[in-house]
């Protein structure tokens, strides 16, 4: 494995232990879009049905991908916990939360279709777990330019949720060249993602370290 | 180049 890909990883698996982190210490939601989050559990669950096929890739792959379906599943109930807990934070993100997620899904549907490696479940599955992860943070950036302010829990977590992006497209580049392979699959679905982020960022940078906050525009 | 799905990555 190449530098890049074991950072990015790192750096996906720290945005996971920043959101969970914060949610538990500050007891607070605010910011955080609860479809994303759904969307996220749903990624994995559709990618890694390998793991129930007891298809072995590596002690690595098994373990990070087992922490990714459970942590996935762990953020969902605790937004849903809060319902209880924390009522008045709990509202405002449904009234926030609004991004229609069903053409997401429809979406990532019709790509998978269309674009896939085998015509056989667990491939289009898969192929539908890629292109849904590429779209998947839509609703949390909706979220942030609707209230117009961004909670440094939530900048935090993009930021290193980009980051983990930003560098797999590295990693591509040094798998294209040390080994000769290439998916152009998850390239190009990868790509639209972290244009997708470069988006946010370059808005965010507009706004935020030239000092007029986080206003984004619609 | 071989084309075969990257289902090594995360």
């Amino acid at each position: 494995m190449n530098p890049f890909r074991i950072l990015g990883d790192l750096s996906h698996l720290g945005s996971i232990l920043i959101l969970i982190y914060t949610i538990r210490s500050t007891n607070t939601i605010e910011g955080i879009s609860f479809k994303t989050q759904v969307l996220y559990s749903l990624v994995f669950l559709t990618r890694y049905l390998d793991l129930a096929m007891f298809k072995f890739i590596s002690f690595y792959n098994t373990i990070m991908k087992v922490f990714f379906i459970a942590s996935s599943i762990y953020i969902v109930i605790l937004l849903q916990k809060s319902k209880k807990t924390n009522p008045i934070s709990y509202k405002e993100m449904l009234l926030t939360d609004s991004f229609k997620i069903q053409y997401l899904l429809l979406g990532s549907c019709g790509m998978a279709f269309f674009f896939h490696h085998s015509f056989t479940p667990i491939a289009l599955l898969w192929s539908f777990s890629i292109w849904l992860e590429s779209v998947a943070i839509l609703p949390q950036l909706f979220m942030l330019t609707k209230s117009g302010k961004a909670k440094s829990i939530t900048t935090h977590y993009i930021f290193a949720l980009g980051l983990y992006r930003a560098l797999y497209i590295p990693n591509w580049i040094w798998r294209y060249m040390s080994e000769s392979r290439f998916d152009k699959l998850a390239i190009s679905a990868g790509i639209i993602q972290t244009l997708i982020y470069s988006d946010f960022f370059y808005i965010y940078y507009k706004k935020v370290i030239k000092g007029k906050g986080l206003a984004l525009p619609t | 180049v071989s084309k075969l799905p990257f289902k090594d990555e995360l």
